[in-house]
């Protein structure tokens, strides 16, 4: 697949996920 | 050597087009008698030694085979059910001498843990849960996960085995507003765990913290799609799933398994890999399991396909034996055989 039709990706998508995520 | 133990059958008859890469190595004669529901291979401590083993369930019954030297198997214990019949075997990594089962008529009703040691000392059943069970896995690090209840009271726990079966621990996790299919691990991030939707949304929890973290929308073209498998890499999630309501009449062919990568920053998806069945060849998706790169299906034509998910290719076709179409397939958790079942109560083990 063409990565640029998913968006900006992130390594640490998990982490940046939990950190916004509601508690 | 008990009366009920299995006999070394011939092989298989496979047509020209299809021998594959599937050897038959063993046959285990059920004579339970009532209708085979699932298959599942587990370690158990027998004498004191990890022994591979095959758990066979039929609708009231659930059985522990060991092998023997030859490829045989010997029963070694039953678990008996008089109320509820057996859905499916519910197989927990990293546990031992253990196995769960989920039991219901059209939906889970509850879900047992099945204990047995060769001494015969602890041979019991423990009752995890009960009630409206939507789905079930287990988890590595000796963990079980459900959902139960409707939509307003929908409840996500993981639960957390002792060693004697009972349960360690239970954790909340924030339940998602639409009815939950099915659960995946998520390789390579121990702490993710994923679940489908009713809705064709796939959600991530945190498993540390129980919280939701993210739920995105897949393709439309397939609906109710079950996820076998998925892993992380590279930043993108790529999810392994089974269309049981595809049509056969698509026009790339009839795919069974599909591989789509998700960006979970974005919520983007994109189709990677349509496995389908090899030209000329009909059936949709009956049932199925994914082991590592490989994927296995019982088809609407009573036969199995296997693929393997990295080259996409149909690698083995395996026609119904003796005219008895397979009902069930599961890839062994203790090595890289494949367990097969039919109507009549036959399990068949294929090196692969």
């Amino acid at each position: 697949c063409n990565e640029a039709d998913l968006g900006p990706i992130s390594l640490n998508w998990f982490k940046e996920l939990s950190s916004e995520a509601q508690p | 050597r008990p009366l009920e133990q299995t006999e070394i059958a011939d092989l298989p008859a496979c047509d020209s087009l299809s021998p594959g890469n599937l050897q038959l190595v063993s046959k285990l004669k059920n004579p339970s008698g009532s209708c085979p529901v699932d298959v599942s291979a587990v370690w158990w401590e027998i004498a004191g030694l990890k022994t591979p083993c095959i758990i066979t369930a039929c609708e009231y019954v659930v059985s522990l085979w060991k092998a023997l030297d030859t490829w045989q198997w010997e029963k070694i214990n039953s678990w008996h059910f008089t109320e509820v019949p057996v859905l499916q075997i519910v197989p927990v990594p990293d546990v031992s001498s253990l196995v769960c089962v989920a039991l219901g008529n059209l939906e889970i009703r509850e879900i047992r843990a099945l204990l047995y040691s060769s001494d015969g000392a602890h041979e019991k059943q423990v009752l995890l849960g009960s009630g409206n069970i939507k789905a079930v896995l287990g988890l590595t690090k000796r963990r079980l996960v459900s959902s139960s209840g409707t939509l307003c009271d929908q409840q996500v726990e993981v639960m957390t085995f002792a060693e004697d079966g009972g349960s360690k621990g239970r954790q909340l996790l924030m339940p998602p507003e639409e009815t939950i299919l099915t659960f995946a691990e998520v390789q390579g991030l121990q702490e993710a765990l994923l679940g489908t939707t009713i809705m064709n949304n796939i959600v991530i929890w945190n498993l540390n913290s129980g919280q939701l973290l993210t739920k995105m929308h897949i393709d439309d073209s397939y609906q109710a799609s079950v996820c076998h498998k998925a892993y992380s890499d590279m930043g993108l999630l790529f999810v392994v799933l089974s269309h049981p309501c595809a049509k056969e009449s698509e026009p790339l062919g009839s795919p069974v398994f599909q591989l789509i990568a998700i960006n979970p920053m974005t919520s983007l998806s994109a189709g990677v890999m349509l496995y389908c069945l090899p030209q000329g060849q009909a059936g949709r998706f009956l049932e199925g399991d994914v082991k590592e790169n490989l994927a296995a299906a019982v088809l609407t034509s009573g036969k199995i396909a296997v693929w393997d998910l990295l080259l996409g290719h149909c690698m083995a076709l395996l026609p119904p034996v003796s005219d008895q179409s397979w009902s069930f397939v599961k890839w062994s958790g203790t090595d890289s055989h494949l367990l097969a079942g039919q109507k009549d109560g036959n399990i068949f083990v294929y090196r692969y």
